[in-house]
């Protein structure tokens, strides 16, 4: 039996295998190993499994390669809208938001939903209202700013403007 | 999408779950992400999952709970049941994506059905695994 163990995700909408630079390649290797780091280190020091998912997508969340917190992508309307959870298996305890539009690190807010509020799933402005009563900052647009996802949102524009529908998107746009 | 599972010295089993969605996606769309069954879910007997990919096929196959449930009522060990959930339910949908999970054992499975999904695990002896494709 293991002692621990930490698994983690950074997405499945990758940049196609031959469109992958070894440079980029190694980018997203190391934003991965820094967000397992980061988790294997409070699991090392007896720290609990929601403590450990919490620093592990919280690093995910901070490093722009990935599409959530800092890196997140665009919606239709130029905004981005952010989504996090977070579930405790000891008890089922459970926290999430929804269309979270500028606090960083959405799943912190998750997580205090579950502690701090009766309630499972906040969203929208009331999610934010939440998160700002609870002593989370809101980050100016530019944090979350990345030139590489405002291009995205312009070809995609593009792309419906043209007929296409969201269902026919390349997987790296259709994917979370 | 990002995600992370973990089984703690204690036993216990946590998943966690964070996304900016798909670009241009319809203002007020709601993935899979925050809805617990769908993307994420966690109960220390069975297992923690957090799922990435196309997430209105995740809603409608509750593919977090799916893996959970084929678990506790099938009895399956935790590769089979992600591997079926991914494999083969999700993708008998059209669903493209994958997740990862633990199971109170410590076992862990990270199964995708698209080309590829960023990725990664460690356990005690600190040696950090990453792929991608």
């Amino acid at each position: 039996m293991q002692t621990f163990a930490l698994a983690i995700h950074g997405g499945a909408g990758t940049v196609p295998a031959a469109s992958l630079t070894p440079e980029a390649a190694a980018a997203y290797r190391r934003g991965l190993e820094d967000a397992l780091r980061a988790g294997h280190a409070v699991l090392c020091g007896g720290g609990s499994a929601l403590d450990a998912v919490t620093a592990a997508v919280c690093a995910l969340e901070d490093d722009p390669l990935f599409n959530a917190g800092r890196g997140a992508v665009f919606n239709l309307a130029g905004r981005h809208e952010m989504d996090a959870a977070v579930m405790d298996g000891r008890d089922r305890a459970a926290g999430a938001v929804a269309a979270l539009c500028d606090i960083r690190n959405p799943v912190r807010v998750a997580r205090r939903v579950m502690e701090a509020s009766p309630h499972v799933l906040l969203a929208g402005e009331g999610a934010r209202a939440f998160a700002l009563e609870q002593g989370f900052a809101a980050e100016p647009e530019a944090y979350f700013h990345t030139e590489r996802r405002w291009q995205a949102l312009q070809e995609e524009r593009a792309r419906l403007h043209d007929g296409g529908s969201a269902a026919d998107a390349p997987a790296e746009r259709r994917h979370g | 999408t990002v995600g992370a599972v973990a089984r703690d010295v204690h036993g216990h089993l946590a998943a966690a779950t964070s996304t900016g969605g798909m670009t241009a996606k319809h203002v007020g769309r709601v993935g899979d992400t925050p809805l617990i069954g769908a993307g994420t879910f966690a109960d220390d007997a069975s297992c923690a999952v957090s799922a990435t990919g196309h997430g209105e096929f995740f809603i409608r196959r509750v593919v977090a709970h799916s893996v959970h449930a084929r678990i506790s009522l099938l009895g399956e060990p935790l590769a089979r049941a992600a591997e079926v959930v991914v494999m083969d339910e999700l993708r008998a949908l059209g669903g493209e994506g994958g997740l990862v999970a633990v199971d109170r054992h410590g076992h862990i499975a990270m199964p995708f059905n698209s080309e590829g999904m960023y990725r990664g695990c460690v356990r005690d002896d600190g040696r950090c695994l990453t792929a991608i494709h």
